[in-house]
């Protein structure tokens, strides 16, 4: 473990919490996209397949754990909760995720490091993690006005994975034979989905106006 | 300890 790695992991639960609390709080799951959150939950449950299977330390269980239970809670709360599922905007939430989904399988089944089971799952996790945030950048750009919990969690989504790639060069540096192309490669196209979105989010930040998105 | 390529990252 190292500092990049464990204020990665931080920042992820950070923006986990925020979604929550936002929801939680005041009820409302507007400017969110529920397409993101299943694949969210998709992501943790094809990646945290050897929760139970190998025990890797008592953190990484305990936070896979509570990525499972709160990925699944927030999809929960957006399509059953009484109160909170008015506030979800089905007509303007309308990327056809689905469409991600196969096609990252297609290329797990094709570019993996061991052709296992539980590997083409983490390698699908991966790929479907990279393109998850794709309907909640086009939730935020069709909404335009984005509240500052909904911009904060995705702010720190990216951020998240920004600090993974510090913590991937130094362990590339640190630790012999620590090489995975196809985890690093798809966290650099994660993140740099993100980029425009920090572009304008440092700009509203530094100029102290509301974060506006092109159309 | 840690078997093969297993993953060791959230």
């Amino acid at each position: 473990m190292n500092i990049f790695r464990l204020a990665g992991d931080m920042t992820h639960l950070a923006s986990v919490l925020v979604l929550l609390l936002k929801i939680h709080t005041i009820k409302s799951c507007a400017g969110i996209s529920l397409k993101t959150q299943e694949l969210y939950a998709l992501v943790f449950a094809t990646r945290y397949l050897d929760l139970f299977t190998d025990y890797i330390s008592l953190y990484n269980t305990l936070m896979k754990l509570i990525f499972l239970v709160s990925s699944f809670s927030i999809v929960w709360y957006i399509r059953h909760h009484k109160i909170v599922r008015r506030s979800y905007d089905k007509d303007q939430d309308t990327f056809r995720h689905y469409f991600l989904v196969l096609p990252c399988f297609l290329l797990a089944l094709v570019i993996n490091e061991k052709f296992t089971v539980k590997e083409i799952m983490w390698t699908f996790s991966l790929y479907l993690e990279a393109v998850a945030i794709l309907p909640q950048l086009v939730l935020l750009q069709r909404t335009r006005n984005i509240d500052n919990l909904t911009g904060q969690y995705v702010f720190l989504l990216g951020a998240y994975r920004s600090l993974y790639i510090l913590n991937w060069i130094y362990r590339y540096f640190t630790e012999p034979h620590y090489v995975h192309w196809i985890t690093w490669i798809s966290g650099l196209v994660q993140t740099l989905l993100y980029a425009d979105f920090f572009y304008y989010y440092f700009q509203s930040w530094k100029n102290n106006v509301k974060l506006e998105l092109p159309a | 300890t840690q078997k093969g390529s297993c993953h060791d990252e959230l």
